[in-house]
């Protein structure tokens, strides 16, 4: 038996908007330590990982490891049907062909109920490995939105460079080039604030598909902030968190020299 | 010129 109540159900729905758009469907793995899902999209360029720890579920109970196999247009679809402010209670056997989604309003005087048939998802996980970031960027998530549809105008490539205190965003092309620097701020506490950590202070630039990283930015209402991790040669890592209990993760290729 | 990488040039199946 699979049952987890979400007080806060404007997550999943946050959540789902981060990701329907990227993986068509996908295998929501319930285990006793939470919700995980994680998948590519269809040119394998992207690699999205979400993470619902059981903390963040004001109810969680899962006795076997259950995996809900979701076409994430359906799941939407429905989740569409839920307020922002509904909780929200996800329900399965153990070895369901369906799941139950049950929507309360906040005062209680509205439920609604839903079944999605599950499907069969032959999907491979992929293991990241532990990697030591060049650089680790953090700035408030709709100053990267901002950023990342500006220079979409530009091209098709949004160059990232991360200097000593600051982070450049650029892009070229037929119209003409932009190039957007942010400074890092002085209180990196503050969510409106910009935080630059480098390793070894070497500069590191990588240049990333627009279009990928537009789609990330449909998560940005998950979190104030989203922090970005630079290595060069290796995927860029886009992270929005979710509370303290959960994150939505991209991993994008790099475009490189061919 | 730029050639866009795949994820699985960096990331191996569990």
């Amino acid at each position: 038996m699979f049952e987890a109540r979400l007080l806060q159900g404007s997550i999943l729905k946050k959540a789902l908007e981060g990701i329907r758009e990227l993986i068509t469907s996908g295998n929501w793995e319930c285990s006793s330590a939470g919700i995980s899902m994680q998948g590519m999209d269809p040119s394998h360029v992207a690699l999205t990982v979400l993470m619902l720890q059981n903390d963040l579920f004001d109810q969680f109970r899962c006795d076997r490891n259950v995996t809900l196999g979701l076409n994430h247009a359906t799941f939407s679809k429905i989740l569409k049907c839920a307020a922002n402010d509904d909780i929200i209670t996800l329900k399965a056997e153990d070895q369901p062909d369906e799941c139950n989604l049950l929507f309360q309003s906040a005062n209680d005087d509205k439920t609604s109920d839903f079944i999605i048939k599950l499907t069969d998802i032959d999907q491979e996980t992929l293991g990241i490995p532990d990697t030591e970031y060049a650089a680790t960027v953090k700035v408030p998530s709709v100053e990267f939105q901002r950023i990342c549809r500006d220079l979409s105008q530009f091209g098709d490539t949004i160059i990232i460079s991360v200097k000593k205190g600051c982070v450049e965003f650029s892009g070229t092309g037929e119209i003409g080039s932009a190039k957007i620097a942010l400074k890092e701020s002085g209180n990196v506490d503050d969510d409106e604030k910009v935080s630059v950590e480098m390793d070894k202070d070497t500069p590191c630039s990588l240049s990333f598909a627009s279009r990928y990283l537009n789609y990330f930015t449909k998560a940005t209402s998950l979190s104030d902030t989203v922090t970005l991790q630079l290595c060069p040669e290796h995927p860029l890592v886009v992270s929005y968190d979710i509370g303290d209990n959960g994150s939505l993760k991209y991993y994008l290729a790099p475009k490189i020299e061919e | 010129m730029l050639g866009q990488a795949k994820i699985s040039a960096f990331f191996s199946p569990k």
